[in-house]
């Protein structure tokens, strides 16, 4: 087998970086704006490589790494009737998990790592607030139970939590008429 | 059709190649 040294490593998908930063003098939807897109394992670290950490982002601002053609919103077609498995740090964690933890959740999604269930996946989002940063996985469908838990585990296995640490998956139906209070997770692992 | 997929040490070995 020959390798070319020059050749590049073709993911399965081709992925969209965004980028949200809060000014509130503008739309919500003005605010997101769409970075770079890539289709190859070099292309991707070229990238992450380029941008600032999300632990350096001031309060307000996401990134978030969707699939080609699948907008980061709730109203995407695609998105409608997921959800996602959310990740909730506590405040210091910015300043030991954070980091690590996001570039795990990019991993899995470009390595394709929850293997058939990975057509599930629709992205990524990182919300980094004052009041505790976000990291979640996004699927396609929320009632597509064995995908969401299979995907749920797989997930967690990778960031590395205890079994004693559990994360909630949330449809995004619930999410948008229900405030965090009353938020119920509709699986957990 | 076939699945492209990297586990994460071949993704980590290809941040460092040159």
């Amino acid at each position: 087998v020959v390798v070319d040294p020059f050749s590049k490593h073709p993911l399965q998908n081709r992925w969209a970086l965004w980028f949200f930063k809060n000014d509130k003098s503008k739309t919500w939807q003005d605010n997101l704006r769409l970075v770079t897109k890539f289709d190859t394992v070099e292309d991707f670290w070229a990238l992450y490589s380029h941008i600032q950490l999300a632990s350096k982002l001031t309060s307000g601002c996401d990134y978030s790494l969707f699939k080609d053609g699948i907008e980061p919103m709730w109203e995407d077609s695609w998105n409608k009737r997921g959800g996602r498995w959310l990740i909730t740090l506590a405040k210091q964690q910015r300043h030991t998990e954070l980091d690590r933890f996001w570039l795990e959740t990019l991993l899995c999604l470009i390595g394709e790592m929850f293997s058939d269930y990975s057509d599930e996946v629709c992205g990524a989002v990182i919300n980094i607030r004052a009041k505790g940063d976000k990291i979640a996985i996004w699927t396609r469908e929320a009632e597509n139970r064995d995908g969401v838990i299979h995907i749920g585990r797989i997930y967690k296995e990778h960031l590395g939590l205890s079994s004693k640490v559990v994360i909630g998956y949330q449809a995004h139906a619930d999410t948008a008429t229900k405030s965090g209070s009353l938020m119920k997770n509709k699986f957990v692992v | 059709g076939t699945r492209i997929i990297y586990d994460r040490k071949f993704l980590m070995e290809c941040r460092n190649s040159p």
